[in-house]
């Protein structure tokens, strides 16, 4: 019933808002606050390992929040574990990419990370240009799709709760709870009067497939080069997650 | 195997 998509987007909504690690005004008011040239070069002269070990850090604090937005998604929690750890270890790096998307400043190109705004040159000790420029060009697209923080939450649960990924015990109850969001994101998107972002909103999710396999890629590479770092420094929900 | 996913997910709500 209506009532009940009304209820299921507001949970959504409440959990997102609850679990976002900084408030849109919070991050508009710190909008121009840029790294500047020390700053900078000091990123830039990190050795690749350093600068893993740092951003691996940072990703697996955005996912930590992207585990407490799930277990509040209506109908996550009644999947069986085996479930939710499914969905969570493929789903939870596109959440923490959408929702970097928040942290985007489309005028100058540069993302909140580490307390102030970075371009893609502080990323550069991470040896990964291509997986960098990708992940920036995916939330200036994000960004000028101008969501409300709304939509952003019901598209985020959605990236999530996907019958399609791979390990699933239930598929069949996955896709009930699926069912539902996508019901919650058509329902907010209709009463938006913004139909038409629903198919631009699925165009985003097979980029974040490619930047997610992009992602594993050039963690084999690094751990290849640097299996001690990859083993014994890297946080361990990070390599429960990726490795 | 997974030990902290599944203590997070275990965890009451916070």
């Amino acid at each position: 019933s209506l009532r009940n998509i009304d209820e299921l987007c507001a949970s959504i909504v409440r959990s997102h808002r609850e679990t976002s690690q900084y408030r849109v005004e919070e991050l508009h008011a710190l909008r121009w606050k840029l790294f500047n040239r020390e700053e900078i070069q000091a990123y830039q002269s990190k050795s690749v390992d350093e600068m893993w070990q740092h951003c691996a850090i940072r990703l697996t604090e955005a996912v930590q929040y992207v585990v407490e937005f799930a277990k509040h998604i209506p109908g996550f929690r009644m999947l069986s574990q085996n479930d939710q750890i499914a969905l969570l270890k493929t789903g939870s790096m596109e959440v923490v990419l959408v929702r970097m998307s928040r942290l985007f400043n489309t005028e100058n190109n540069t993302v909140f990370f580490d307390g102030k705004f970075a371009g893609t040159e502080v990323f550069k000790s991470l040896a990964c240009g291509d997986l960098i420029t990708a992940v920036f060009d995916f939330a200036h697209g994000m960004c000028a799709l101008k969501l409300t923080e709304q939509q952003i939450a019901l598209f985020s649960a959605l990236v999530l709760i996907n019958a399609d990924r791979p390990c699933l015990e239930d598929k069949g109850r996955v896709q009930r709870v699926q069912r539902s969001v996508e019901f919650g994101l058509t329902h907010i998107l209709h009463r938006d009067n913004q139909e038409s972002l629903m198919h631009k909103l699925y165009q985003r999710v097979a980029v974040l497939r490619s930047l997610c396999s992009l992602h594993m890629e050039k963690l084999r590479w690094f751990s290849q080069r640097y299996p001690l770092t990859a083993h014994s420094l890297f946080p361990p929900l990070y390599k429960e997650l990726f490795a | 195997k997974h030990k902290i996913l599944h203590q997070l997910l275990q965890n009451s709500t916070s």
